[in-house]
């Protein structure tokens, strides 16, 4: 299990050193796991420098630059044993398009193999989706689900194509 | 393996028969605040053998049924139905489509089917080791994993790496 | 100093649930201490539950309604004792278009005696403030200021504007 | 009594001397991610008197000075001056303008001036007692501070009532 254990940390290494660059265009990321301890108990460290930047610590990241190391964790989890299916809520939320496009841009690579499901307030979001379905609640309290497509949301989501125009 | 269908029946905000089709690769969700997105998720993690209250928003199990509106009278029992495409035998079940339904009653009764067949949590849960979906996998993502996967405390952490393993 | 906080709780009280009614359209709120207990001690305990739906623990409450119900208390609050500059950072993520609109709608009239600062990626934000500030980093992590306009922002923020049109 | 400007020198991701005037009424901020938006409103807290570094997201007091990138070298002092306009005498000081300086030095030492006299910090968080604008007060709000306000703990919630009574 301890063997298991350290070649599974290696291979997410390998993916996260890579995820990384590709979501943050350079810079460079590692984790790896805390010295003299056994590697069962030991606490796994991350360390992420956005490119241009010094090295500082996770902490000391911005809103956003910490919503996407943890996403860029996250993929590289996920390419070492893909699951089936991926369902995310709003974890676009934090970051700025320019981010948001290259999040999307890995999704869509990676939903050849997994099926994703996106709960979201973002249009770009939206318009990368292949199906789009809408959640109302015309009764009050009382959830429906309709099929939409990119020109009616803004009658799902008020506001949402006048508001972000 | 994808996921096919998604079906509730008093479930949180669904108190009535509600269909969800998924297709291959990306479905976005939308719609204003407080409308059921989230739930939504919440129902999959359930049916897939989540009872973590802390994670499905509650504090008694019994909050995951219908509590009603001011319109609409609560409801006795919460159904959700999870159908996948099996055909590539990711779980190798012998059954080309698996579709598992789990319910909650008022009296605190539950039940748990696989293809109609009434079977514990237990078989649930075992069914779906190995593929990355069990509900505490990284197949379900929500905003505050951000701050989950990059905090000091790193047992949630390692959960992730071993679930990965 | 009992009594000042009893008073305190109960100005802050009246104020929540014109707040709160005016954010969430309708439904109500309430905060109360927590009984037979020194009030000094006590805690405060915070009722929500908007428009058409029942009373639900603040936890079912979904993401954005959990933002905008604290929204509404952290401007109860301001209005006993306004303080003379108010300055958010991404408050509005979480919120739907139409739930931006009210919130801002509720800053602008505050904005008469109090200075607001407002830190956003959000456009509707954007449009609404009288002068706007661009954080820049051209040369990799050293920041700099300076002015914009409402068409210059899609430089500033890149693909905010054709992103979310 | 409002902001007038916000000066920075050596502060976080600002090596360059940096102004940022205040008008009244609704600013906004706006900028990619990691640029530098809340890096201001950590320098705003800090030149008040917040010195918890767990609030300011860093771990050493000394992580506040600019810690060089790959192409600028660190530099030795972190400086923020705010301006207030305080012709209302919000501060019955008997000044109209009001300038308070912080400034820390690579070696720990510490300095803190107000209108260009040397003081202690004891006496710019005193200034302040009472107008809502204590580092912890209030008038400084992140999205963070949603689950904190809303969240079963409720002693950070009641730090916020007293602070208004
Ligand atoms: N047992 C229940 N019975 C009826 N309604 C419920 C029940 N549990 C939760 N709800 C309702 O579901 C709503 C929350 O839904 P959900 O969290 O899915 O919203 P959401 O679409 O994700 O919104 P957001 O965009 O703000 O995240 C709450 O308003 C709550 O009233
Ligand atoms: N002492 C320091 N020296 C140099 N750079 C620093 C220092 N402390 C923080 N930074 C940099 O500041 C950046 C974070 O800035 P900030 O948190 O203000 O971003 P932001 O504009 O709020 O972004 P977001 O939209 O993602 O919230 C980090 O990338 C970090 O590298
Ligand atoms: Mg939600
Ligand atoms: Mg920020």
């Amino acid at each position: 299990a301890r063997k298991l254990f350290t070649e599974t940390i290696d291979k997410v290494r390998e993916n996260f050193q890579e995820v990384f660059r590709e979501l943050f265009e350079g810079g460079e990321a590692d984790i790896r796991l805390e010295e003299d301890t056994d590697p069962l108990e030991a606490n796994i460290i991350i360390k992420a420098r956005p490119r241009g930047k010094k090295v500082l610590s996770i902490q000391q990241l911005s809103g956003g630059e910490r919503a996407l190391t943890s996403i860029s964790l996250l993929f590289s989890l996920y390419l070492v044993k893909p699951s089936p299916f991926c369902v995310l809520d709003e974890v676009d939320a934090p970051l700025d398009d320019a981010n948001i496009v290259r999040f999307l841009k890995m999704i869509r690579k990676f939903s050849e193999t997994t099926q994703f499901v996106i709960i979201t307030h973002n249009k770009l979001t939206m318009e990368a989706a292949d199906v789009l379905y809408g959640v109302t609640m015309e009764k009050p309290g009382v959830s429906q689900i309709v099929s939409v497509n990119l020109d009616d949301v803004d009658e799902i989501d008020p506001l949402i194509q006048d508001g972000n125009a | 393996m994808h996921l096919s269908k998604l079906q509730l029946l008093g479930f949180k905000s669904f108190p009535e028969k509600t269909n969800l089709v998924f297709k291959r690769g990306i479905t976005s969700i939308v719609g204003p605040n407080g409308c059921g997105k989230t739930n939504l998720l919440d129902a999959i993690r359930w049916v897939l053998g989540e009872s973590r209250m802390s994670v499905l928003r509650g504090s008694r199990l019994e909050e995951i049924i219908f509590a009603g509106t001011r319109d609409f009278k609560p409801l006795g029992m919460a159904e959700v139905s999870l159908t996948f495409d099996n055909h590539d035998q990711t779980v190798p079940s012998g059954y080309n489509e698996i579709n598992i339904t789990r319910r909650l009653f008022r009296s605190g009764d539950s039940e748990f089917l696989i293809n109609r067949t009434p079977c514990r949590l237990k078989d649930i849960t075992d069914m779906f080791l190995d593929t990355g979906l069990g509900p505490s996998a990284y197949s379900v993502i929500e905003q505050s994993m951000v701050d989950v996967l990059l905090s000091d405390k790193t047992e949630d952490r390692r959960y992730l790496f071993e679930e990965a393993a």
